[in-house]
């Protein structure tokens, strides 16, 4: 099975918003 | 045909031709007759028994047909029509007689010879230069006098530790006969390395000039009917011909890879081994870096050449198209070979592409391309949740076991 791609819209980013991507 | 290269391409020794490098080149003389006319007297054998007889003549600058000017010594020599330089008559003047030849390139020479309309000088020294005239050094001398005249012994042994030395003789300075009478020097005549000329440095250097000097002593009135040095244009084998650039200058023209006025030097981008003259064994072209169509420049690494076993020093510089390495093949850092690309397209490496979220770094494999990813993040670039984990919210551990 091939298993889905990350979302990056499901990641909650409060704590890590120097981690997230320009485009996430 | 190439005479640098065989039938089927392959580099080889060239050379070029035997020439008279004298022929046609001005000579600078310390004296030449004519200025103002003057008058000089020689004595001339008749051969067959008969008395010699004293002969005058007039030297005149200004007429063509009584003057002896220096182009002379160089000129076509013609038994039948000699013409001949003339010193004026120097019995009081202080300063030796000089011939300069200037050959403007370094020769290779075997022979340096002089035919002399007059008597031969008792003393006669010839040096040469090898760098256009800035420095000169003893090359050979004549005297029935050696030890007097030059501080050298007659005739000295020639051996193996004294091959670039100038030896004295007292051959050729008979003043008989009164005219035509020779005098040649061989640079290679007597000296052990000379077999071996291909594997001695020191006659390869003994032979090479840019200019002659010769010096007759003493002072007084000399005619000389040709001037010859022999030899050929020094390409170092890796040019079989000179020829005058842009600005007049005699070069070789240079094959197998060289450049230089004497080939003596690999053209850029051709460091993989040290430059070096051919022989008749190997040509001894200089070879092109390896760097797989990434880089334009290079240089040359004599610890890596040795380690290499002798074949192959030349390291790339500024690997393009995100390649690394000596050669340029390997993919740097951040990026990964792409297997259906030879390593010289420029595309072969592509980059790693490693997800934000899902991989531990930015650097995959070079070889393979596979990041290195977080617990339970599968895939190349580390995008996916492997089996049996789900998406969780958490950007730090983005992969969570399914309970």
């Amino acid at each position: 099975d091939v298993m889905p791609t990350l979302d990056m819209a499901l990641f909650d980013w409060t704590d890590y918003e120097d981690m997230k991507p320009v485009d996430a | 045909v190439d005479p640098c290269y065989d039938d089927a391409g392959a580099a080889r020794r060239c050379i070029p031709d035997f020439i008279n490098a004298a022929f046609g080149k001005e000579m600078a003389v310390s004296s030449a007759c004519g200025r103002p006319p003057s008058r000089s007297c020689s004595v001339v054998e008749r051969g067959d028994d008969r008395p010699s007889v004293r002969t005058c003549q007039i030297c005149d600058a200004t007429d063509p047909r009584r003057a002896h000017p220096a182009s002379y010594l160089t000129d076509h020599n013609s038994a039948h029509n000699l013409t001949c330089w003339q010193s004026e008559n120097l019995n009081s003047s202080p300063h030796n007689v000089t011939l300069t030849l200037s050959l403007g390139k370094k020769f290779e020479i075997t022979y340096v010879s002089l035919q002399f309309c007059s008597p031969r000088p008792e003393s006669l020294a010839i040096h040469k230069s090898m760098d256009y005239g800035k420095t000169w050094v003893p090359y050979q001398f004549y005297s029935s006098q050696c030890r007097r005249m030059y501080n050298r012994p007659n005739r000295a042994a020639i051996t193996k530790q004294n091959e670039q030395e100038a030896l004295c003789t007292d051959g050729h300075t008979d003043p008989y006969p009164l005219s035509g009478g020779l005098i040649a020097f061989s640079t290679l005549d007597g000296r052990p390395s000379s077999k071996d000329f291909d594997n001695s440095p020191v006659l390869q250097d003994w032979v090479t000039v840019t200019d002659i000097r010769v010096v007759f002593m003493p002072t007084y009135f000399y005619a000389v009917g040709d001037f010859q040095v022999g030899g050929r244009c020094k390409c170092n084998g890796h040019g079989a011909r000179c020829l005058k650039d842009k600005e007049g200058k005699l070069v070789c023209d240079c094959k197998h890879n060289t450049e230089g006025p004497e080939c003596d030097r690999c053209k850029p981008f051709h460091y993989d081994r040290p430059w070096q003259r051919a022989n008749a064994r190997e040509a001894n072209e200089c070879l092109p870096c390896n760097c797989n169509l990434h880089a334009r420049r290079c240089r040359f690494n004599m610890e890596l050449y040795k380690l290499s076993g002798r074949k192959s020093g030349g390291v790339c510089m500024n690997c393009r198209h995100n390649t690394a390495g000596r050669h340029c093949h390997y993919c740097k850092e951040g990026f990964y070979r792409d297997l259906a690309r030879p390593i010289s397209h420029r595309r072969a490496c592509k980059a790693c592409d490693c997800h934000p979220v899902g991989a531990a770094g930015k650097t995959c494999n070079q070889t393979t391309g596979q990041c290195p990813c977080k617990d339970g993040v599968t895939g190349i670039t580390c995008n996916r949740c492997a089996k049996g984990y789900q998406q969780s919210r958490s950007p730090v551990a983005p992969c969570i076991k399914i309970p």
